[in-house]
């Protein structure tokens, strides 16, 4: 029985037969760590979130870690060739995927990442739209709510006024960015059912 | 399996990822 690990964040879907289950995950492991740590590196140099506590902060990246990959990452979907390209180089096809396994989440991240790259956001846009993906006060474990909520308000407002500022024609790009917010929570939960699935595998 | 993140390791890797810079910080 073949076994595949269709995530991007490795090096390629294809797992060697002859390792242990260890040595998988192991592997997979230090595939995306350095990916996780670009992410905690994007996450101080938000300003002020190393004011929150540090309990707060272990919160946030450990519930919106996956979030803020899917945005970095959603170059890595190539739309218009239907295929995605692993972190070592190889691009595979959407039905090739499908027949390593993947299913509705794969389809669903590719929705997202079209609707999300069509919007032609710059990269100073795109970088804001992450950090207000990441402060988020209604994740579980946030023990000051209030100093979340207020650095989240600080940020939508200045995502709001750097977009209304580069798009004065287009004022739908504000409220269609703040519905990817849950449309990523939806990415988020169905990731962790398949990580969940596989584990128990 | 409650916890993804934990089981991923994710929580470990944040946790050195923001001490490294404690560290920075009070050399």
């Amino acid at each position: 029985s073949r076994m595949f690990l269709v995530c991007p964040m490795n090096m390629s879907p294809r797992v060697d037969p002859q390792k242990s289950g260890h040595e998988v995950w192991e592997e997979f492991s230090r595939s995306f760590t350095p990916a996780v740590r670009e992410v905690v590196e994007f996450a101080k140099k938000i300003p002020g979130f190393r004011e929150l506590s540090q309990h707060d902060q272990v919160s946030l990246l450990k519930a919106g870690t996956f979030e803020v990959l899917v945005v970095r990452f959603a170059s890595l979907f190539d739309v218009t060739e239907r295929c995605v390209t692993f972190l070592g180089g190889n691009k595979y096809s959407v039905d090739a995927l499908r027949t390593m396994g993947s299913g509705d989440l794969l389809s669903s991240m590719f929705d997202f990442c079209e609707k999300l790259m069509n919007l032609g956001l710059s990269e100073e846009e795109m970088s804001l739209f992450t950090a207000v993906v990441l402060v988020s006060a209604d994740r579980s474990g946030i023990e000051n709510v209030n100093s979340v909520e207020a650095l989240q308000e600080t940020l939508i407002r200045a995502l709001r006024s750097l977009i209304t500022r580069n798009h004065p024609n287009e004022s739908a790009i504000f409220t269609k960015l703040l519905l990817k917010l849950p449309d990523l929570r939806s990415l988020n939960n169905m990731h962790s059912e398949q990580l969940l699935a596989f584990k128990v595998h | 399996f409650s916890d993804p993140a934990s089981n991923l390791g994710l929580e470990d890797i944040i946790r050195k990822a923001l001490m490294g810079n404690l560290e920075e910080r009070q050399e």
